[in-house]
Parts: structure tokens; C-alpha cells; sequence
């Protein structure tokens, strides 16, 4: 459970254990946090689509059929560590990568994760999650902004204006994510934002899980006649916030939201080529 | 104005709730692609023919536009008495750079990279740039500031995803006090290695160990670069 490898800044570090896995945070105050992530999958349900129990997953219904599997019990990495960036590589199959950065005056971990093509060898469709684990005591509580104006809050199992008798655990405790998905206790407050639109859940307390790429082998009879069958690789983004709630400044919801704006409105880049110029003419 | 026109009724077919959710048929999503790629470029184009028009009116107040890059000679000491050099770059966006691949970036001994910050209020941003990692750069403001940058490779999955365009490597620099609604530009400049005689390593060929000791060595000392 110790630390092998660890990279920061001046506000945390993040450590690895000796599989690989990221294992832990330790914030400015001295605080130790326990922090884990890694990715795996569910299988998709199959069958005929001719009553409720028989439904496929597909492009409109996400329904797993209760398998759950992790890619890597250990992960190769590679650590860089410089002046501006530290980053650690990680490789978890042959279709799954990730890159875990941490930039000198950035106050927040980033998770730029590459999955795909998805093998379908087996003849069985995968929707691949990346899991964040803490020891947040969440209550069964997790918020979500689906609507992509405020945070709502959702309890797991349970709606608000009704009595719920979910049938489907997975999927029925997935809600959409725009921008942004958080656990919280008393004390400490972990929040995954992501650069597109995933659907996002916490299964467990402490727990929040985003799908990032599904392919699938049946259609679920809703009307696209097609199943979802993505054949290529998907790169993107999760910016993950973790902090006291308490007396921090700025607080957490500041700390988002200006993430969330820069994320979401993120600078754009021009290139020139000024091979003809020196310096001080173009200055 | 017909090609912020163009990109406006994209992006209406692209409201479709179809498009939105992927719950399109492949084909369709594989057309939407071409549809936003389209107009993505035609309003690139238009931005840099925009760009340029004020690079001329803010680098060539009351003079004639002269489209002749300026010659060494031109350079001027005096500015009474030497004609000042006209400036005709483009802006070029780079889409592939989700990919760690830009061609300018890549190929040009010297080029400017220009942050375009669209929020209200000024943010800091660290800028990540595909590069040939053969080489040396150096980065500077418009203050002739050098700032601290850092090569660092691309893992080879990545690269794999455009294996002829991508360059395995990026470089990380931070572009601070970008302005509200402003912008802010920096030049780079690509030197040969130091240590010229010294094999030319790709990180793939080289031993983690090796690899670990001289990223360490980089943290620590920034003048001492690794040959590669």
C-alpha cells in the first residue's frame, strides 16, 4: 500500500503503489487522502429486444449485463518529471492508456486517457468506465450537472417523487454528466470534471465512475436499426478537484466553476510560421 | 460572414438530438464529421484572413501593405532612416493538435504560437505544442523574456493514432495573464542539440532507468539539457 512514485506541486502530490495504480493524494496541509483510479468494463446485455427483460444494450439504452471487469491488475508506467510538468504514462493494455499530469501552478490532477479500438474478439460489447475511489463517506449522495446549469443532487437508489424498485443497479444510477460529477462528506469534496458530455454514477460511497467509450455488437431495437459499434480509439480529458471543505480558499465551488469555464471556453491557439523574422522585428 | 453563416447551419443539423446522444446511424454520424470539419475550416480561414488584415493595419500603420518578406539587410538601427520591415504571417489553426500533430510547429525553425483567451477575465494556461524532438527550443514573450519550457515525449499510443503526422513529442510552456477577450503571442525558435556528436535517442529507445535519471536532471537544472 505504500507509495512508490509520486509527482506534485506546491498544493499536492499524487502517489502510485508498486502495480502502478494511482494510490493516494497528500494536500499542502499535510493531510493524506486515499485516492484511486483505474478503468474497466461492462459487458453489454444481449437478446432479442421482445420484452423488457430481453432488451440489448445499445446506442440508446445502457444496460450492463451485472459483469464487471477490470483491464490491468498491474499497469506499466513511465515517470517524467520537469520544471513545468510532471507526469506519470500509464499503460493498462493494448487499448487502454493513460497520461496522469500534474502541472506546476495547476490546482487540479489531469487524466488524459486514450481507450480504444475496444477488441470485440469475443464477440461480447464493452462499455468502458474510468473509476475514481476516495474514502469520502458519501452517503449515498453524489451530485451531477446534467442539465448543464447547477449542480443536482442525486441519491443513489432513490428518486425524488416516487418509490423507486430499480431492477437495473448499474445503469439505473447513471445520470448525465455535462461538465461535472462530485462526492462530498463534512470535510472533503472530490469532483471529476470531463471535456465532453459522459454519462456518470456513483456506485459506491466515495466512489464516481464516467463512461469514456462503449462498443457494442447488438442494436437495442429504439429506432437507429445499427448497433453501436465504434471501431476506433478515443482521447480525451478528466480534470479531477479534490479539497477540504472547510476554510479553503478559494473554495471548492470557486475552484470549479473557474475550471469549468476554462475548460469549456479554453484558449485558442494560432501558429505562424515566421521563418523570414528575427526576434526584435517581430517584437 | 457566409462562412460564420456556413458553420451556424452545421451546427443547427448538428442540434439534432441524434447528433447530440450518437444515437445516429454510421454513416450520418460519419457525415456530421465531414459537415463540422468543413465548416470548422472555412471559419479558420476566414479568422486568419481577419487576423492578417489587422497584423498589417497594427504592424504597418500608414504604409503601403507590401507583401515581400523583409530582407536582413532591412533590419533597422535607425528608424528615421531605415525602412521598417513589413509583416505578412499567416494564423494557421492546427485541428490535429488533439493528436499532438501540427505541421508548423513541427517542421518551422522559427514560429509564433498566438493564445486567444475568449473569457472575461484574465487566466494563465499552460500551452502544449507538437514538436520535433530532435531539437532544442527556446521560448520568448513579447518582452524578450525566455520562459521556462519543457520537451517531453508523447506516449507511442498516441503517436500511433496519426503515426505519419505525429511527432511523439510536445513542447510545455505557460503562457500567464493572458488578457480578457485579448490575446498574446510568443515566438519560438528551434536550435540544433547541444551536444550534436551525442547519439540522437528517442525515448522509446532508451531505458527507463536512463530515462528517469535524466528527466530528474532536467527538473534540477534547466541549462543542462540532455542531448536529446
Amino acid at each position: 500500500n505504500s507509495n512508490v512514485v509520486s509527482i506534485g506541486n506546491k498544493y499536492f502530490s499524487i502517489g502510485f503503489d508498486s502495480k502502478g495504480f494511482l494510490n493516494s493524494i497528500a494536500l499542502d496541509d499535510g493531510s493524506e487522502h486515499k485516492l484511486s483510479q483505474t478503468f474497466f468494463y461492462y459487458e453489454g446485455a444481449v437478446g432479442d429486444n421482445r420484452v423488457f427483460k430481453n432488451r440489448s444494450s445499445g446506442a440508446y439504452i445502457f444496460r450492463p449485463n451485472s459483469t464487471e471487469r477490470f483491464v490491468a491488475n498491474q499497469v506499466q508506467t513511465k515517470v517524467i518529471k520537469g520544471p513545468v510538468v510532471e507526469e506519470v504514462h500509464q499503460t493498462f493494455n493494448d487499448w487502454i492508456s493513460q497520461v496522469i499530469r500534474v502541472y506546476h501552478d495547476y490546482n487540479f490532477v489531469e487524466f488524459e486517457w486514450l481507450v480504444g479500438p475496444i477488441p470485440v474478439d469475443d464477440n461480447v460489447g464493452k462499455e468502458v468506465v474510468s473509476r475514481f475511489m476516495t474514502d469520502i463517506k458519501s452517503s449515498n449522495v453524489f451530485y451531477t450537472d446534467s442539465n448543464g446549469r447547477e449542480m443536482i443532487r442525486r441519491v443513489r437508489d432513490h428518486r425524488e417523487t416516487w418509490n423507486l424498485n430499480l431492477e437495473e443497479q448499474v445503469a439505473g444510477n447513471y445520470y448525465p454528466v455535462t461538465t461535472n460529477i462530485a462526492v462530498e462528506d463534512q470535510e472533503r469534496r472530490l469532483s471529476v470534471m470531463t471535456d465532453r458530455a459522459q454519462g456518470g454514477s456513483s456506485l459506491q460511497d466515495g466512489a464516481v465512475e464516467l463512461m469514456v467509450h462503449r462498443r457494442l455488437l447488438h442494436d437495442d431495437a429504439f429506432g437507429v436499426a445499427e448497433a453501436l459499434n465504434h471501431t476506433h480509439a478515443i482521447r480525451g480529458k478528466h480534470f479531477l478537484i479534490f479539497g477540504k471543505l472547510n476554510g479553503a480558499v478559494p473554495t471548492m465551488a470557486a475552484r470549479e466553476r473557474f475550471l469549468q469555464a476554462e475548460k469549456l471556453l479554453s484558449p485558442w491557439l494560432f501558429f505562424s510560421d515566421v521563418s523570414s523574422y528575427e526576434y526584435e522585428d517581430w517584437r | 460572414r457566409s462562412h460564420l453563416d456556413y458553420m451556424s447551419e452545421v451546427m443547427g443539423v448538428l442540434q439534432h438530438h441524434d447528433a447530440i446522444t450518437g444515437t445516429s446511424k454510421e454513416h450520418v454520424t460519419q457525415d456530421y464529421t465531414v459537415q463540422i470539419t468543413a465548416a470548422l475550416k472555412a471559419c479558420s480561414y476566414s479568422a486568419k484572413i481577419i487576423l492578417n488584415q489587422l497584423t498589417k493595419r497594427q504592424t504597418n500603420k500608414d504604409k503601403p501593405v507590401v507583401t515581400e518578406p523583409p530582407q536582413p539587410s532591412a533590419r533597422y538601427h535607425d528608424q528615421a532612416t531605415q525602412p521598417q520591415p513589413t509583416f505578412t504571417f499567416d494564423f494557421d489553426s492546427c485541428l490535429l493538435l488533439n493528436v499532438s500533430a501540427c505541421d508548423i510547429s513541427e517542421t518551422k525553425d522559427k514560429f509564433m504560437v498566438t493564445v486567444y483567451n475568449a473569457l472575461a477575465h484574465s487566466v494563465f494556461h499552460y500551452i502544449r505544442v507538437p514538436v520535433d524532438g530532435n531539437f532544442e527550443y527556446e521560448v520568448t514573450d513579447y518582452r524578450s523574456v525566455p520562459i521556462t519550457h519543457q520537451i517531453i515525449s508523447v506516449p507511442p499510443q498516441v503517436t500511433a493514432l496519426h503515426p505519419i503526422q505525429a511527432s511523439g513529442y510536445e513542447l510545455v510552456f505557460l503562457a500567464t495573464e493572458l488578457p480578457p477577450v485579448g490575446y498574446k503571442s510568443f515566438f519560438i525558435t528551434r536550435k540544433p542539440a547541444r551536444h550534436v556528436n551525442a547519439p540522437r535517442f528517442r525515448f522509446k529507445d532508451v531505458p527507463e532507468v536512463v530515462l528517469m535519471q535524466n528527466d530528474e536532471k532536467m527538473a534540477s537544472d534547466d541549462t543542462q539539457r540532455p542531448p536529446w
